[in-house]
């Protein structure tokens, strides 16, 4: 679909890529921690998108299996949710996707 | 206001009241931590509570000052968020506020 193809164009074009809510506070610790790590990441709030976020919401499950948000994306590769990136960076293994990923 | 009574009175005669979302991962490790303590928390969710759940988030927050979710009450006393909950219990004043709330 459209929809679909958009979002991948948008994950391969951009280093990180994270689908957010503007009230979600798992959503806000994903955004403070790239800020933190100075990554710069493309967000897009689906509560502030009108019928397009649910829709949205709707197609990343399509493409990732994850309904929820948020949802994180870098280098193109699907990393999940607010968990599993926090997991990430306390093994270390963070911060070296986002070198790869911003080095593309 | 009515609301605000029946709110005074859910949390004086309950010893564990949480005001949540269904949706929010906040909300879920608060009610999770309780369960983990073995205390039991009366819980209203208020996404599911057509009208009143907003209704009632406007209340608590002219009660509380906080318009965030989750609201968590202990024997009485407003505790706070997440945060402030998980602070307590890593702090070690959780549980003794939880016994003292089911010992009244
Ligand atoms: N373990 C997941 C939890 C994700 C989750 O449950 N997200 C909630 C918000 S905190 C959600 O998307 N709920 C459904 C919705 O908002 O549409 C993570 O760490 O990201
Ligand atoms: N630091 C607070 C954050 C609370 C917060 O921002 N809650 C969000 C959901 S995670 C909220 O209530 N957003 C507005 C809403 O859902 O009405 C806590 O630990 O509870
Ligand atoms: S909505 Fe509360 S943590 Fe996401």
């Amino acid at each position: 679909s459209r929809l679909e193809e958009t979002i991948k164009k948008t994950v391969s074009d951009n280093p990180v890529v994270v689908y957010s809510k503007t009230w979600c506070s798992y959503s806000s610790e994903v955004k403070s921690l790239f800020k933190k790590l100075g990554a710069e990441a493309l967000v897009f709030e689906l509560d502030e998108m009108g019928a397009q976020g649910p829709q949205l919401q709707k197609v990343l499950e399509r493409l990732t299996g994850q309904h929820t948000v948020p949802n994180v994306f870098i280098g193109g590769q699907h990393i999940g949710g607010c968990t599993d990136t926090l997991k990430l960076y306390r093994n270390g293994e963070l911060e070296p996707l986002l070198s790869k990923a911003k080095a593309k």
